[in-house]
């Protein structure tokens, strides 16, 4: 219950946005409730952006006062999962959506709206910013999508870093859920072997043995924010992503 | 003479660091002094990570302190070109940069270096955050690198407002170079429709003429962060970057 896990990785564009929509909802079919929070303040091309018919508030709103927290979640139809956006940020107000995460503010909130769910998944803006470790900072562990090209020694040992440190200063809990192979090209060669660098250097814990195919159909699907599942063409990510699920529920009951 | 550009985007992996290097390359065969700045804390995975060997400070360091802007400033051997990176910046410096940069100091630290170069050219990190913002405030203009799957009527115009809400604040005199779209597979119908959308709705000069191709050679060059004239492999690329630097030139005497 109340399970919170970000994902996030310095690099940009590998993933992320797509990665909790879709692990997101394929969590959500086991029930318990899903709540995925779309973490960038550039939601405008993220999760956020379909949620504009149905709410133009989230939780930047929240932090100025102007909205409650239950005007600023999305519930799907179905009931299995819900959504919540940064909602509007002005450039004006960039600067307190940065302070306000490193007050614990934004955390808090986040840990507020997760009580009601059986699991939070945070999509974060890229990098390791002030935002990013806003949430970091009340996640129980963070999912590292990397693409094969950039799949190597020093960028999962940089975010290493960065985890040691919120651990050091605000989280002692927090660990890696995983590494996330995206966009993989199983007919590129420098792909497969990337990955199985990897693999020989790292634990077997370290990369989720489920790898996320490129998968030209999850394009669409991105582009409206819908998760692939509900958009015929994009199958083989649609199927991974449930793999994946399933791989992060086994991990749970192994603590 | 003291030309400072800034490529950016909201979106992550879009090419910002390459454009950076690439055109930054480009344009300093021209002569007059062309100075790359890297300003990616997450400098490990950008330009200034081959910087390493020779300098292990950057920007960051002159801010608090511990290195003057002559020490951080990394010449190549031809003369033509120079880089810059943000130096170390542990997640618990973010803080401190991100109000170096709203309150100035970052810009002003850049002007400083730019001065010695006819052309400076910033990378900015993903997203518009404090960052990206206290490079605008002391930019030209700014290029906005787009993929052909994002290229849209939304990302130009959300962007717009950031260059928009940056002149009413502290820069009247900001404008978009152009829009630079990247990756681009000419085989691919849907990018060729996404950039004849594009072309026929905005004015003729919001997209530059110049596009870069997809071109897996680059691949190599940026894990290397070396211009791709300088490994083979990857021409087509580095042909479109030097098509793009006389583009940017001849902008230029238009004013
Ligand atoms: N498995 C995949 N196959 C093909 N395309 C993909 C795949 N996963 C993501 N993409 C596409 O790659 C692009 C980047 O993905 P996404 O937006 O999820 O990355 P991100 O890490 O959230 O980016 P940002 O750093 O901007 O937040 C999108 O256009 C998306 O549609
Ligand atoms: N024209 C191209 N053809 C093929 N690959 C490219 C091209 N341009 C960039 N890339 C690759 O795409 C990836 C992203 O490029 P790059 O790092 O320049 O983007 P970025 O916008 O700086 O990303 P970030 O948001 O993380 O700073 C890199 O692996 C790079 O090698
Ligand atoms: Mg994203
Ligand atoms: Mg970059």
């Amino acid at each position: 219950m109340g399970t919170i896990v970000t994902v996030a990785s310095q690099k940009g564009g590998v993933g992320k946005t797509t990665t909790a929509l879709n692990l997101g909802y394929s969590l959500s079919r086991f029930g318990g409730g899903v709540l995925i929070v779309d973490g960038d303040p550039q939601a405008s091309l993220g999760i956020a952006s379909n949620l504009k018919q149905q709410t133009k508030v989230g939780l930047m709103d929240v932090l100025l006062g102007r909205a409650t927290p239950e005007e600023i979640v999305v519930p799907t139809r179905d009931g299995l999962l819900a959504l919540v956006g940064m909602g509007r940020v002005d450039p004006a107000d960039l600067g307190s959506l940065e302070e306000a995460a490193r007050s614990g503010a934004l955390g808090a909130l986040v840990r507020r709206l997760a009580a009601g769910y059986g699991y939070t998944l945070i999509d974060a803006p890229a990098g390791a910013g002030s935002i990013t470790v806003g949430f970091l900072a009340v996640s129980e562990s963070v999912i590292l999508p990397v693409q094969p090209r950039t799949l190597s020694l020093k960028t999962i040992s940089s975010f290493l870093k960065v985890i040691h440190w919120t651990r050091r200063t605000s989280n002692p809990d927090l660990r890696l859920s995983g590494v996330l192979v995206t966009m993989f090209d199983a007919a590129r060669r420098a792909d497969v072997v990337a990955i199985e660098e990897v693999r020989s250097t790292f634990p077997p814990d370290v990369l989720f043995r489920t790898t996320i195919p490129l998968d030209d159909g999850l394009e669409e699907a991105s582009v409206r924010a819908v998760p692939a599942w509900l958009l015929p063409g994009a199958e083989h990510a649609a199927r991974s992503y449930m793999e994946l699920a399933l791989e992060v529920k086994s991990r749970a009951f192994e603590g």
